[in-house]
């Protein structure tokens, strides 16, 4: 565990504290996309299963638990709870062009060709573009709410300090991962636009809006 | 250098 790798966990763990306050504070979920939410509960389901059968610490196991509790939780919230919010009619990002093309690249590329280790594959790609339905839906809705921009950053930030964690883990422990760090790259570079506005507006206090 | 998945990474 290095600083990077740490923050980074951090940062997801912030980005969902984010989003169940947003949820419960506006009792509404408008513009979070129901189906990058969806996606998020099949990453975790897939990449952690090894929950049944690989056991690396006691944080480790707990932030699995909790990401796969809590991913099912916002599902919960945004079908059950608040569903008359969800505009469904603006969420329309085909997400089968997004797991066909995600199982191909998981059954190319793996480190070894069982169930587990495809999974897991399958799990990080799909991770990379799991948010294009959210950004998708940002970009037809051209504005989003300060806190949903909140946690969109700290959710783009997670996997970009883990960036950093791997050159350092590549010096310190001659450790290298190259799927994880390929999609890595993707998933950090998808969100290079959204950090601009997100920079020069809405952290100088402006509202987020998207140029027509 | 080792490659493959570290699997304690999230």
């Amino acid at each position: 565990m290095n600083i990077f790798r740490f923050l980074g966990d951090l940062s997801h763990l912030a980005s969902i504290f984010i989003l169940l306050h947003k949820i419960q504070t506006t009792r509404s979920c408008r513009g979070i996309s129901f189906r990058t939410q969806a996606l998020y509960v099949v990453v975790f389901i897939a990449r952690y299963l090894d929950l049944f059968f690989r056991y690396v610490s006691l944080y480790n196991s707990a932030m699995k638990l909790f990401f796969i509790a809590s991913s099912c939780y916002i599902l919960y919230l945004m079908k059950i709870r608040y569903r008359p919010t969800h505009d469904p009619s603006i969420d329309t990002f085909r997400v089968e062009y997004l797991l066909a093309p995600c199982l191909i690249l998981a059954l190319i590329f793996n480190y070894k060709f069982n169930f587990a280790e495809v999974l897991w594959s399958f799990s990080i790609w799909l991770e990379a573009v799991a948010i294009l339905p959210q950004l998708f839906m940002l970009q037809r809705t051209g504005e989003a709410e300060n806190i949903t921009t909140h946690y969109l950053a700290a959710l783009g930030a997670y996997r970009a300090l883990y960036i950093p964690n791997w050159i350092y883990r590549y010096f310190t422990e001659g450790l290298v991962d190259p799927i994880a760090v390929t999609a890595g790259i993707v998933q950090t570079g998808l969100y290079l636009d959204f950090f601009y506005v997100y920079f020069t507006k809405v952290l100088q206090g402006q509202k987020f809006e998207l140029p027509a | 250098a080792s490659e493959g998945p570290s699997h304690d990474e999230l």
